[in-house]
């Protein structure tokens, strides 16, 4: 999957299996990606766990829990706020469109998570005050967690060998069409992303490389989703685009030399 | 660091009671304040002198540490339940202000910094 840190980085991870995204002293998420294409490296998010810890005199416990074709409109307790207590009401799931767009939000925290379902899998979103990302429990040691310091460096998949890998493949000699196993040329998916996303910055890549490695026109939209929870709820408008050179120059620089 | 505000609201608070129940209240009320200036106090005297003063006074006058807290100045019963949610209910009562981020006072008129994170497609 395709993430974006709290520090604006973006990556494309394996991550296969259960990840956490976020661990703090007020919530926990945790994500389960699967193969897209049996025996593929690509995998998408297909399981969500929001847990929201007791809070105060506002929020009892509350867990999220959503699925491919089980995107809820209430907390695993069947609950749409925080419970019993005064400030109760501060947290609450709002269903945007049944079983594809969910958005919970935390006011005691200044938080707001947005789930969807595009196609067959989960997308995740969240807007989260800085002191709220940074409070972290004693001795938790926070390397793992993805939405913090993005995927391990051995998870991750960058877009440059790929496209050289794609445009080798359509090089003079490899087929008429030049079509990848999926149905997806490096051009033809190119013009089904720009469709969508008419600026080719990283959630453009990210949605040509989704096509080019899956053949599903679903991640089309989900990458367009993506870019349109990210206008939601960034607060800079000037980040809303990423580019390459914005994206690996903080952390892959000192690794690439 | 305002620990220093927590401790005036909760001395103001108490001043003029001298139920038993209600200087709980309070102190519950003081406990939350204290808490949520953790981060920017770590280290500071004050701070934790507060944090163990309240366990004490949570001790010598039987107070449990979950019931109500409503804030010192506004004591306001809680708000009945509402309608079925909808999206055009946001303006609805969150209840004390501790429950509502932006409004929690130690952070003043301050607007906090917010970050962002998104995890799709494959």
């Amino acid at each position: 999957p395709h993430l974006r840190t709290f520090g604006d980085d973006f990556q494309t991870c394996k991550v296969e299996g259960a990840w956490p995204l976020i661990h703090n002293r007020y919530l926990s998420v945790q994500v389960t990606n699967t193969p897209v294409v049996p025996g593929s490296l690509a995998t998408a998010p297909s399981k969500l766990t929001i847990i929201f810890k007791n809070f105060q005199e506002c929020v009892d416990q509350k867990m999220y829990h959503a699925e491919t074709d089980e995107l809820p409109s209430a907390f695993a307790d069947g609950s749409k706020n925080g419970g019993e207590r005064h400030g109760a009401n501060a947290l609450r799931v709002v269903e945007q469109v049944p079983g594809q767009h969910v958005v919970i939000q935390a006011r005691y925290i200044g938080t707001t998570v947005v789930v969807r379902q595009v196609g067959r899998y989960l997308t995740f979103a969240v807007r989260m005050p800085e002191e709220v990302v940074n409070s972290v429990e004693e001795g938790d040691d926070q390397d793992l967690y993805l939405c913090l310091h993005g995927c391990p460096a051995n998870q991750r998949i960058h877009f440059r060998d790929f496209r050289a890998r794609a445009a080798e493949a359509q090089g003079p000699g490899r087929g008429r069409s030049g079509a990848g196993a999926h149905g997806f040329t490096y051009q033809s998916a190119r013009a089904k992303c720009k469709e969508r996303l008419p600026v080719e910055d990283l959630y453009f890549q990210s949605c040509v490389f989704d096509l080019l490695s899956s053949g599903d026109i679903n991640f089309t939209m989900a990458a367009y989703y993506a870019f349109e929870d990210v206008k939601m709820l960034h607060s800079n408008s000037k980040m809303y685009h990423l580019f390459e050179k914005d994206a690996f120059k903080s952390r892959a620089a000192p690794r690439d030399g | 660091c305002k620990i220093l505000r927590c401790n005036s609201e909760f001395w103001a608070s108490t001043s003029s009671s001298g139920q038993e129940e209600e200087f709980c209240t309070a102190l519950r009320a003081y406990n939350g304040c204290v808490r949520r200036t953790a981060r920017t106090c770590r280290g500071d005297l004050a701070y934790h002198s507060a944090q163990h003063g309240i366990e004490d006074l949570m001790s010598q006058h039987n107070c449990s540490k979950e019931g109500p807290t409503s804030p010192p100045r506004a004591r306001t019963p809680p708000p009945p339940l509402p309608p079925p949610l909808q999206p055009d209910t946001q303006e609805r009562s969150d209840g004390p202000e501790a429950c509502h981020y932006e409004r929690s006072p130690p952070r003043g008129a301050a607007q906090p910094n917010y970050t962002h994170c998104g995890f799709f497609g494959d």
